[in-house]
């Protein structure tokens, strides 16, 4: 089973086409295993992304070196899906 | 019995399957069950029928669940399934509707990555095919169809998100629906849900170029995502796909408007929140209660426009 202890999602919003296209640049650098959740689209409009957690400093240095402005959209992608099954589990024990 | 069933909680694909079983056994001179393929993996590719008679009717095409970590559209499928069935004979509109339209629902269109995201990765996308030549698995299938296939907005790297796969029609997901729709002869609308943008998008995505029926497809989006803001204030944004997100080649309702089903549109439902394809399954009831009114606008549409 792949786990996502410590993977984060960053929501981040272009301000311009040239942020676009560094971002979609960023998406194309495979050793970075960024996994966009929500394309870049629009200036103005948020881009969702998925960063191993062994990657995160190097996208965060990406994304402030150009001047792109992103938040921590989940701070912890494991913990989620750890809530989620917890949820489904106790679904399945209600149901039974 | 059908309703003994979950709708609130997320479920596996056999839980899926055997619901499916309950529902045509509920409504049997309604729902029946039919196999249009196999899926890579051998798993069979189900489709749900409504119908209540008559021959080679004017028909709908529902499918949630091609791209298979976005669980909010298969149990919005379950969910949609269930009131399709329910609200027959009780509701008027859907009465109406299904007295004239046969509707086909593929609730989990990528069998094989779902299940994968119930066993070995939660946030699979793409279907579960060996790429030759490459280490990395999966095509996306909605970037598989023919509809300006391996143009922008889809990638030839197969480990890419956005793979495009070797050829059109590549994946047995994909040419299952082809053959299927093209042998029907008869289906008028396809609607393809996904997640999580909240967006209501119709024809183009793989060119910039209105539309022939740019303006209906355009009026009937605004219908239905006001319709469906109406209900928990759910704020939609609708358009082209080329308009509205970017351009994406080879998508499944371009390939659909280019072979004559004109009412083709593809849902992103929601995240309201902030939790993207990880949507807590108390929302799950919500999502699929407010795309219901959306939906019913695209149909009926769909029954008083023959063409």
């Amino acid at each position: 089973e792949q786990l996502f202890v410590g993977d984060q999602v960053l929501r981040v919003v272009a301000s311009s086409e040239e942020q676009i296209a560094l971002l979609r640049a960023l998406g194309e650098q495979v050793e970075l295993q960024v996994d966009f959740w929500r394309d870049p689209t629009k200036p103005g409009r948020p881009a969702d992304l998925r960063v191993p957690f062994s990657r995160l400093q190097a996208v965060k240095i990406f994304l402030e070196s150009h001047g792109i402005s992103y938040s921590i959209m989940i701070e912890d992608v494991q913990q989620l899906l750890d809530e989620e099954k917890r949820t489904m589990m106790l679904s399945r024990r209600m149901e039974r | 019995r059908a309703n003994q069933f979950n709708f609130a909680s997320y479920h596996t694909l056999e839980e899926i399957y055997d619901w499916m079983d309950t529902l045509v056994a509920d409504h049997p001179n309604l729902v029946s069950k039919i196999q249009i393929g196999e899926s890579y993996e051998k798993r069979p590719l189900y489709v749900l029928k409504f119908s209540t008679g008559g021959s080679n009717r004017p028909a709908v095409w529902l499918d949630t669940g091609i791209h298979s970590r976005e669980w909010v559209t298969q149990a919005t499928g379950v969910w949609t399934a269930n009131k399709l069935a329910e609200d027959y004979g009780h509701d008027p509109t859907v009465t109406s509707l299904l007295d004239t339209v046969d509707i086909f629902f593929e609730i989990v269109t990528n069998p094989d990555g779902y299940a994968f995201t119930h066993s070995s990765n939660r946030l699979w996308r793409k279907t579960r095919s060996i790429n030759a030549g490459s280490s990395c698995i999966g095509v996306d299938p909605n970037r598989n169809w023919d509809a300006g296939f391996g143009d922008a907005g889809s990638s030839s790297n197969p480990c890419s998100e956005t793979y495009h796969g070797p050829y059109a029609h590549s994946e047995s997901e994909v040419k299952s629906i082809v053959d299927f729709i093209k042998s029907h002869g008869n289906v008028k609308a396809l609607i393809s849900i996904h997640s999580y943008s909240q967006m209501l998008m119709f024809p183009y995505g793989y060119k910039r170029t209105p539309a022939p029926d740019h303006e209906e497809l355009n009026e009937l989006a605004k219908k239905a995502v006001s319709d469906l803001a109406a209900v928990y204030g759910t704020k939609y944004t609708y358009g082209s796909i080329a308009d509205t997100i970017y351009l994406a080649a080879g998508t499944t309702v371009d390939w659909a408007y280019e072979n004559g089903v004109k009412y083709s549109y593809t849902f992103e439902l929601r995240d309201t929140g902030r939790y993207g394809f990880l949507l807590p399954s108390s929302q799950i009831i919500p999502t699929a209660t407010e795309t219901w009114p959306a939906l019913l606008d695209i149909l009926v549409h769909v029954q008083q426009h023959p063409y």
